[in-house]
C-alpha cells in the first residue's frame, strides 16, 4: 500500500542518513524516489562524502560504495532487529580508516545485538572477543579450532 | 535470543561432525581461501529452512550435502543443529520459557529434509513459527552474505525499491 | 609501446595540471578509499576514446570534468594526455618511427570533445586506428577496472560468451 | 562464425586452464559449452581447487571465484596482448598463499607486458618497481606523490 511503503520509506531514509554520516565521518546521504507513483517508483542512493558533492552512487569509488552500502544495510536491519546479525567479508574494500569507524559502528550495535563476522581484515579480528579459525589441513574437509589474534592474522593469510 | 551453538555434519565441506560456539556478542571467524567460513553462514540459512539452492550457492537442493574430496567419498546426509540461549525470553508461544531452543534439519540425497524442534519432529512451517517477529524471516537482513553488498552497489533502482520493501 | 607518462587536468578529482610517470614494468597505485586511484584508469579509458559514460561509471560524458568540492568550484574543461614510448616501434603506419607518441583529448561542459596525435587536431577514429592491431581497442582486455571481476564470476553463460567473443 | 568462435573457444580454454593450474598451485579448470548450437551456445566455468571435487564456479568460495575469474581475464589477455595492461585491485578478496602465486604470474608476465596496478595489499606493493601514492589532502582534490614500501602501506591503509 502506498502509506505502508511511504512510512518505510521515511524511516529507513532516516536512519540511512544518520549512519552514513557515522560510518564516513562526516558528509550526508538520502535515499531518492525516482518518480511519482508511491506503488511504482524505484529508488536510488545519493551519496556525498566528506568534503566532495552529491552524487549518485555510481561516480564514487569502491570503498565509498561499499560504505554506502552498509549503511543502508544496517538501516534496513534495524526496522526488524534481530538477535544477531551474520556479516561476511562487508569490510573487505574498506581502508584502515572506514575500517575503524565500521568496526566502531558494531561494537556499539553490539550492546543489543550479536555479530558474528567473517573478516580478513587485522582492524576487525581486534573487534572479536572470541575468534574462530577454520581450516581445512586435509584437502576438502573443515575443521574449527580456537585461535587468538596472532594466529588469527596468520591463519587468515590477511 | 543469542545463538549459543551450531553442530554440522555432511553439510558442504564439513563433513565430520562439527562443533561451532558463540560464546559472545563479537564473534569473529578467519581462515585463508575456500576454507570453508562462508559455508557456516549458508549452514545457519539452510536450518532456519532455505528451500532456495540459489540462496546457498547450488544449483539444487542437495548440494550442500558433503560431495567428497580427494581423500573423502561423498556422504548421503546433511545435518545442521542450531542452539538458541532464549534466557532473555524473546521466544513467543510454546518455547517461550524455554531457557534453550535447539532446531535441527538433516537431508538426504534424494532432497528431502526432515525438521526438529528440540529433538520433536516437526514441520519446517513450525520452523518458521518460531522465528516469527524475532527478525529471524528467510528474507530478514540478518544475515548479509558475501556479495550482499555489491547487490546493493549494483542494484537498479527498481531492485533497491524491492530491498526496502522486503525489509518493511 | 609502453605508458611512459599521463598528464591529467580538470578529470575528475584530479582538478590541477598532474603528471603521473610510468618507469618501468610494474607500477604499483596505492592509496586510501576514493582518493582518486581508479579515477587514472578512467582516464587512460577515456583518452583512448571511450564514448559510453557507463564504462567511465557516470551517467552523462561531461560527468569526467571536475564538478567541485567544498573548496573548489566546478571547472569547464577536462583534458588528459598520454605519452607512449614506442622505441620498439611497435605501431605501424605513419607513426612506426616516432619514438614517443602523445595522445590527448580535450573536453568541454556541452560534451565536445576534441582529440590531439603529438599535438596535431584528429578526428578520435584517429586515435583508435593508431592502436589497431596493438590489443588496445575499446572492448580489449588491457584495462581491468574494479568490478570487472566480479562481473565475470556473476556472469551468466549468454554473457559469459560474449566476453569471449569480444576479445576474438 | 561457427569456425571461428570453436577456434576462439579452444584456444581461451586451453590458455585458461593452465594458468588456473598455475594461479592455484595445482587443481584443474576448464571451459564447457552449454548446448550444441555453436553459434548460440552460452559457456560456464568448471572449476576444481585442489584438493576438491569438480564443480560449476557457484558453489566456490569468494577468493576462489576470483582467482578463476583472473585466470579466464589473463587468457582472454593474451588473445590479443596489449604492451601495457592496468589492474585494479583484482587481488582484493584473495588471501596471502592465492596473492603470492597471483603476483608470481604478473612478475613473469611483465617481461613481456607493463604492469600497472592499484592495490590494497602489502604482498602486491613489494611486487612494483615503484609505488605511486594518490592522496586527497584537500577534500575532493586529487594529487600524485612518490612513496617508498612504508609510505605506500600507510597511505593505503592496508
Ligand atoms: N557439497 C559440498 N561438498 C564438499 N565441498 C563443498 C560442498 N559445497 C561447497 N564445498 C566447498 O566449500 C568451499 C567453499 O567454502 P567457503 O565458501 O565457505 O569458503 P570461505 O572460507 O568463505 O572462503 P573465502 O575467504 O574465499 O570467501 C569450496 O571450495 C567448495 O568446493
Ligand atoms: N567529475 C568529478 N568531479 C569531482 N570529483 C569526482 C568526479 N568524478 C568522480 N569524483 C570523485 O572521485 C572519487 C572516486 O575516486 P576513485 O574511484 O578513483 O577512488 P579510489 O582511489 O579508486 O578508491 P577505492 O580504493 O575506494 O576504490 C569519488 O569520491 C568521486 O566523488
Ligand atoms: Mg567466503
Ligand atoms: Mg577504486
Amino acid at each position: 500500500t502506498r502509506g505502508r511503503f511511504r512510512e518505510t520509506f521515511d524511516t529507513v531514509n532516516q536512519r540511512f542518513a544518520e549512519r552514513f554520516t557515522r560510518l564516513f565521518g562526516g558528509g550526508e546521504a538520502y535515499l531518492r524516489l525516482c518518480g511519482d507513483d508511491l506503488l511504482e517508483a524505484g529508488v536510488e542512493l545519493m551519496s556525498r562524502p566528506p568534503g566532495k558533492r552529491i552524487s549518485t552512487l555510481s561516480l564514487l569509488s569502491g570503498g565509498e560504495k561499499a560504505l554506502t552500502a552498509v549503511a543502508l544495510v544496517f538501516a534496513l536491519f534495524s526496522l526488524n532487529p534481530a538477535p544477531f546479525c551474520m556479516l561476511d567479508e562487508v569490510d573487505a574494500p574498506l581502508d584502515e580508516a572506514n575500517v575503524g569507524r565500521f568496526c566502531a559502528m558494531v561494537a556499539d550495535m553490539a550492546q543489543q545485538v550479536q555479530f558474528i563476522f567473517i573478516t580478513h581484515n587485522k582492524a576487525t579480528m581486534e573487534l572479536a572477543s572470541q575468534l574462530t579459525g577454520v581450516t581445512m589441513r586435509e584437502p576438502g574437509v573443515s575443521r574449527i579450532v580456537a585461535v587468538d589474534l596472532d594466529e588469527a592474522v596468520r591463519l587468515a593469510g590477511a | 535470543m543469542r545463538l549459543s551453538r551450531m553442530r554440522l555434519s555432511g553439510f558442504k565441506s564439513f563433513v565430520d561432525p562439527t562443533d561451532v560456539t558463540f560464546p559472545s556478542a563479537l564473534v569473529g571467524i578467519v581462515g585463508p581461501n575456500g576454507c570453508g567460513k562462508s559455508n557456516l553462514i549458508d549452514a545457519v540459512r539452510w536450518v532456519m529452512g532455505e528451500s532456495s539452492a540459489r540462496h546457498l550457492r547450488g544449483q539444487a537442493m542437495d548440494d550442500v550435502i558433503f560431495s567428497g574430496s580427494t581423500t573423502r567419498k561423498p556422504v548421503g546426509l546433511a545435518s545442521v543443529e542450531l542452539l538458541f540461549d532464549n534466557s532473555a525470553g524473546r521466544l513467543q508461544g510454546e518455547f517461550a520459557r524455554q531457557a534453550e531452543i535447539s532446531v535441527r534439519r538433516v537431508m538426504t540425497r534424494d532432497g528431502e529434509s526432515k525438521y526438529f524442534l528440540n529433538g520433536s519432529r516437526c514441520r519446517r512451517r513450525d520452523i518458521l513459527d518460531v522465528f516469527l517477529g524475532t527478525g529471524l524471516g528467510p528474507r530478514a537482513y540478518a544475515i548479509i552474505e558475501q556479495g550482499m553488498i555489491s547487490r546493493i552497489v549494483e542494484a537498479r533502482p527498481e531492485e533497491l525499491r524491492g530491498f526496502i520493501e522486503e525489509a518493511a
